[in-house]
């Protein structure tokens, strides 16, 4: 009985993820295998492609209101810029889709079975510090050894043009490729993710939660369930789970440097205002 | 805290806040 519970509650997590995730494993593997009747990506290799791959960039539109004033704030710019004001317009769209995977990632937080019943600020704790965390492991399946997928799968951007970007853009973005092309060894699939990042989220020694045991309780929880699901998903990968839990600690320090280059961005770049609710996030976190 | 996070505190209240304030 008690294992039909923890298969349930894979299967309850597996469906929240599938449900609030729009581009899964699955599919990015597809596009990036060229395994799909979709057409190809858009490939991003220089700046001359990144002007013109801006046509595809599914970004949430930005209301005409605050497009006008992100204009004047931002620096918002049109085609035929330069290759710095072409950065800082990309770091800007970044932005947009980083705040728009940070509801997509509360919105699944929310269907974790007693999440919602935790204390409020602890809800708000455990998303202000597993939030980062949770948007890099959501990168890997995007990435290869050349490259990254972005804008939902529509563009291939690769690795070399990011490294190829004025300091510190292109310091930002290697080292989730060292991470990624790891932990896609692995070989997790979207219903293994899905635990994964319920365990992130349940993070007991986040710094300030007021009520630990709760959390703690719940987390044990998954931590069973993706126990179980490994072994029977993974029969033959001796260690999986072990493997897995150990990439938590990689995660703290990626997003310890993540932060640090949005900090030295905002000294840096006169240009480049940061999302409030990035803001939010990255303000006093390390 | 939920002072200082107003967006995440109404992302937790309300999944149809928008993030692009």
């Amino acid at each position: 009985p008690e294992s039909a519970d923890l298969r349930a509650l894979a299967k309850h997590l597996y469906e929240s993820y599938l449900k609030y995730f729009p581009l899964t494993k699955a599919k990015a593997r597809a596009i990036l295998s060229g395994k799909t009747s979709d057409s190809s990506p858009f490939v991003i290799h220089d700046m001359r492609s990144l002007s013109e791959g801006e046509q595809f960039i599914n970004c949430r539109q930005i209301p005409p209101s605050l497009a006008n004033q992100q204009q004047s704030d931002c620096g918002l710019l049109h085609p035929g810029d330069s290759a710095e004001e072409v950065e800082v317009r990309f770091f800007q769209r970044c932005q947009s889709r980083s705040a728009e995977a940070v509801r997509e990632v509360t919105e699944f937080a929310k269907s974790i079975p007693g999440f919602m019943e935790l204390d409020l600020n602890d809800q708000v704790t455990l998303l202000k510090y597993g939030v980062i965390e949770v948007l890099i492991i959501m990168m890997a399946p995007l990435m290869n050894k050349d490259g990254t997928l972005i804008a939902y799968g529509q563009i291939f951007m690769t690795r070399e043009f990011l490294k190829s970007l004025r300091k510190p853009f292109c310091q930002m973005m290697e080292p989730k490729f060292e991470f990624s092309v790891k932990f896609n060894m692995l070989e997790m699939d979207d219903s293994d993710m899905a635990l994964f990042l319920a365990v992130i989220i349940l993070s007991g020694d986040r710094p300030g939660l007021l009520n630990v045991k709760p959390i703690e309780d719940l987390q044990e929880t998954v931590l069973h369930s993706l126990e179980l699901q490994l072994k029977m998903n993974h029969p033959d990968s001796l260690q999986l789970f072990a493997k897995v839990l150990q990439k938590m600690t990689d995660l703290r320090q990626l997003v310890s440097d993540h932060v640090h280059f949005i900090q030295l961005l905002k000294k840096t770049e006169v240009d480049i205002c940061l999302h409030p609710l990035l803001q939010e996030i990255i303000r006093d976190l390390y | 805290l939920k002072e200082k996070h107003k967006i995440l505190h109404r992302l937790l209240q309300n999944s149809t806040t928008p993030v692009d304030l």
